[in-house]
């Protein structure tokens, strides 16, 4: 099963964090250091991949990130040589299907883009609206609040109503999680997906609390649990991208985002 | 007496709450909100002038913000139109002292400027160093890390070390609090001075503790406390500079950052 997910973010919003969090694995690791403290001059897409074990399921998985999104003083154009990145692996698997022997393509388009909202408590950037207006239609875009522990309950609920309503308002498309067609599982399927946009909370230190261990920050006023859904989104992010929606994000990506470059392609 | 205290920072950052904490007044409120709310095109440079009592002393404090620092996609030149202004208040006094009826001129120059870096965890971002090598010789830069509850005390430690690093290695002049000549004093001074750069949180939120009032952010895992000296450095920033450090700060003003001015405008 190959999958591939980008990850896409100013500096110190905790991503990579984040991802060795979500698949308890040193992808991001002293050896090989998160995009943050690969600084380049210009925005850089880098790819890592890994091996897995989830559920019993052997999960290629790649992880796009991209080292200096967002952090230089002009950031003009600093999508740009993302979406390069996203279409030219389209433009790779429209080569692959069109060759005559073509049962074994391997799969490495983007299925996924985390994108990470930095929690300021107002609303999106500029250049978060401009980002996920220009790859909305080329790439399932899941945007997270980041270091969602930066907030208190009221600030991070009225944030995130506020982005919805900026995402509606720019006429932004983002992935959507589908219904479940499991009865005893849709009151439970909606509970996660009214949590959207996920706020979240990474973290690979654990900690013991009353004999449990778990992962979280230890601050002097408390341990936010990155496991606790009454701390943060963790657990629905990881649950939805993982466990139950890993397939349709590859089907939407094939039938959704590829056929619009293979359309735009066609048309010339 | 007078003081001028220019804030600045990107948007969400705690700015105009840190405001209002340390002054325990609405500088900022729904009539007149934080520079974040009044959304520029351009940078903005503004003011609002309040009478406090402090000690018994009347203070007439000014205080100028820069709404639309350092949000833009594109965010070259943003430090410009502060330089202009720091430089047409010292053109001010400059034409004031010389006319002949010189006793009554009011300072209007800008004595302190609060420069409010994000908690990203990695280091300086490029236009925190643009903005500080541009400034430092114009006018007394105190950097703080904002919403400090962000970060857990190692990282906030290993942040403080990395950004005094980077401020050597750039050469930029940070306002240095001077030693105080109170001999029993000095430990205490210390202690504060240690600190450097202060790591703030700010709250209007009053919170009930033990039947204690106390300001202060409530997560489901704790209450973050703004005035206590083990959660963050907020009475430190605020008793250095209201308390103890408002005059040498007007005086550093007046013989240093002003003169040169002066001297840059003499040569020509
Ligand atoms: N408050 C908070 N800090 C975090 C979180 N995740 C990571 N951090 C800290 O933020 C800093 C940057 O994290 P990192 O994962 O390197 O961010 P990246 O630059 O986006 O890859 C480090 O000090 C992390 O310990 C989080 O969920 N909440
Ligand atoms: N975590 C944290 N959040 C804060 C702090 N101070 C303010 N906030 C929140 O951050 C958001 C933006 O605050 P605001 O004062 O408007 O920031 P400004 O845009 O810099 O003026 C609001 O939701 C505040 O409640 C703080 O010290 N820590």
């Amino acid at each position: 099963f190959d999958f591939t997910l980008m990850v896409v973010g100013e500096s110190g919003l905790g991503k990579s964090t984040l991802i060795n969090s979500m698949f308890l694995s040193d992808i991001y690791s002293n050896e090989h250091p998160g995009p943050s403290l690969r600084v380049k001059k210009t925005v850089a897409v880098e790819t890592s991949k890994c091996l897995l074990k989830e559920n019993n399921v052997n999960l290629s998985l790649t992880v796009v990130d991209t080292p200096g999104f967002g952090d230089a003083v002009d950031n003009s154009n600093c999508w740009a040589p993302i979406v390069d990145y996203i279409e030219s692996k389209y433009e790779e698997y429209l080569n692959a299907e069109s060759r005559v022997n073509r049962k074994i393509i391997s799969d490495s388009r983007v299925h996924c883009c985390l994108y990470f909202i930095a929690p300021s408590g107002h609303g999106l950037k500029p250049l978060d609206v401009e980002f996920m207006q220009r790859l909305h239609d080329k790439v399932n875009i899941i945007p997270v609040i980041a270091k969602a522990d930066t907030m208190i309950p009221d600030e991070c609920n009225q944030f995130k109503k506020q982005i919805l309503n900026e995402i509606a308002q720019h006429k932004i498309k983002i992935y959507e999680f589908p219904d479940t067609e499991e009865e005893e599982e849709v009151k439970q399927h909606k509970a996660l997906k009214d949590r959207v946009p996920f706020a979240v909370v990474g973290s690979n230190t654990v900690i013991e609390v009353d004999g449990k261990k778990l992962r979280g920050r230890k601050y002097p006023w408390g341990i936010a649990e990155v496991e606790n859904l009454e701390h943060c989104d963790f657990i629905a992010l990881r649950n939805m991208l993982i466990r139950t929606h890993l397939q349709d994000l590859k089907e939407v990506t094939n039938s959704v985002h590829y056929e619009n470059y293979r359309c735009r392609k066609l048309a010339g």
